[in-house]
């Protein structure tokens, strides 16, 4: 573990955190795209099966079973409690446009061809296009809400963070992923438009609409 | 290494 893998989890729990709060107190998803939820939930189910079958520390068991735990109840409050209060006219990303492609790719491109390792694979890819969806639908509505741009902000960094852990662990440990470095680069490349509008306009204290 | 066996990270 170093401090940049820590305060990446960290970033990520954060992120998870303050959207699940977000909805939940403001009893509101608006503006959340429900259909990056779901591929969330896909991606933390696709990539920790491995909680059946090894304990790695308490640490890693504890941060993946809340991960699951929050993004299913995300999930749930987006497409059943809070319904009502879903923008699904603006949530019209073409999910299948994602799902058939990594799939594929992760058949074709894996370290392993058994099941559990295309599964990481697949979770690894997806999880890099997962907020395409949630992107598509601030710039079809033109804005989000400031707290939603706070989620994103922190959803993008802790990608970014693991990046940076990657070289860490690489120059000390000889130890690198090219798949995840891969899905993580781009995964850190779709949100830098993102990042350039967060730091020109939400830190000065503006909101933050489309087209900028 | 290529990878590290154990996956260790989230």
């Amino acid at each position: 573990m170093n401090i940049f893998r820590l305060t990446g989890d960290l970033s990520h729990l954060a992120a998870i955190i303050i959207l699940l709060l977000k909805i939940w107190k403001s009893r509101s998803c608006a503006g959340i795209s429900g259909k990056s939820q779901v591929l969330f939930a896909l991606v933390f189910t696709t990539r920790y099966l491995d909680l059946l079958t090894s304990f790695i520390s308490l640490y890693n068991t504890t941060m993946k079973v809340i991960y699951i735990g929050c993004s299913y109840a995300t999930v749930y409050l987006i497409y059943m409690k809070l319904k009502a209060t879903y923008d699904g006219n603006h949530d019209t990303f073409r999910v299948e446009f994602l799902i058939v492609p990594v799939g594929g790719l992760a058949f074709l491109v894996n370290h392993d061809f058994s099941p559990l390792e295309i599964l990481w694979t697949f979770s690894i890819y997806l999880e890099s296009v997962a907020i395409l969806p949630q992107l598509f639908m601030i710039s079809k509505t033109g804005e989000a809400e400031t707290i939603t741009t706070h989620y994103l902000f922190f959803l993008g960094l802790y990608r970014a963070l693991y990046l940076i852990n990657w070289i860490w662990r690489f120059y000390f440990e000889g130890f690198f992923d090219m798949i995840a470095i891969v899905a993580g680069v781009v995964q850190t490349i779709l949100y830098c438009d993102f990042f350039y509008l967060y730091v020109t306009k939400v830190l000065k204290g503006k909101k933050l609409s489309l087209p900028a | 290494a290529f990878r590290q066996m154990e996956k260790d990270e989230l």
